[in-house]
């Protein structure tokens, strides 16, 4: 339904910002 | 101006564009011979989230009735789709050589496709809720031609009882998506115009009443009644269609407003 392709689109910006900032974390370190 | 036109939308991919930019700018800054981290967690759980938007995205696709949602929904997923692919490409290639530079390359390749196919998953779906609020607007028009042809009082009895309850969906959808909405303009605008709904619509149903009244009785001004009728059933599918129009613009449709 509308509100669970929402949720699933926020998971999945969540976890896409989180893989980037495991690798700025490297990289700014 | 916003870039995002929904507060819902900017919520979900502002954080992300912001980490895509930063990416982007490392990057551009000469990548500073770093190693990369191992990424297979993180890059499983952005797969796993890509998973599940598509099985809800495809789901959705399926079962709706709007065939634009149909059609456009499958390429944007598909943009989702391929960029999860390059990530575990590139968690892969890092793994192997956490110095490689096409991994890097892929990285960010990868997540600027999540944060545009999740963009555009987005837009068409939320393209297709503006369309059913349009549909209701319409329906609304539908009914309000009717007005005029109401002649006795169990007629318009009948006609209160179709209009009341899609129009006071209308309204009700119609705040709801201008509480959601990140421009101003548009916010003003369809504010005023589901007040002035609002207001219209009794004094339309008194207008009616009176022309029945008039009618039944020795029908002496009955046209000026008529008149006045069509006069506020004319304003309020003025009212109608501009919140159609102004449902429909986007924050990319500025020119619309210069």
């Amino acid at each position: 339904d509308s509100s669970e392709m929402v949720r699933q689109a926020r998971i999945l910006a969540q976890s896409t910002a989180e893989l980037i900032q495991a690798i700025r974390g490297e990289a700014e370190a | 101006m916003p870039v995002f036109h929904t507060k819902t939308i900017e919520s979900i991919l502002e954080p992300v564009a912001q980490q895509v930019s930063r990416l982007v700018i490392i990057h551009e800054e000469g990548e500073a011979g770093h190693e990369m981290p191992d990424l297979e967690r993180p890059v499983f759980a952005v797969s796993k989230a890509v998973t599940n938007l598509v099985k809800v995205g495809r789901e959705m696709s399926t079962s709706t009735d709007d065939l634009i949602l149909k059609q456009d929904m499958p390429q944007a997923l598909n943009k989702v789709d391929e960029a999860a692919r390059l990530l575990v490409e590139a968690a892969k290639l890092s793994k192997i050589d956490p110095l490689s530079k096409p991994a890097r390359m892929k990285l960010i390749e990868g997540s600027r496709w999540i944060l545009q196919g999740t963009s555009n998953v987005l837009l068409v779906f939320d393209e297709s809720e503006v369309r059913k609020i349009v549909q209701d607007c319409k329906k609304t028009l539908d009914y309000l031609s009717v007005a005029e042809v109401v002649e006795n009082m169990e007629d318009l009895v009948q006609f209160v009882r179709d209009l009341s309850p899609i129009l006071s969906r209308v309204t009700v959808e119609v705040c709801k998506r201008t509480e959601d909405l990140t421009h101003q303009i548009h916010r003003e605008v369809l504010n005023r115009c589901v007040e002035q709904v609002k207001t219209l619509a009794p004094i339309l149903i008194c207008s009616m009443k009176i022309f029945i009244q008039i009618l039944s009785q020795d029908g002496k001004g009955v046209e000026e009644a008529a008149e006045n009728r069509n006069y506020l059933c004319g304003r309020m599918s003025e009212e109608l269609n501009e919140i159609i129009r102004v449902l429909q613009l986007t924050t990319y449709d500025e020119d619309e407003w210069d």
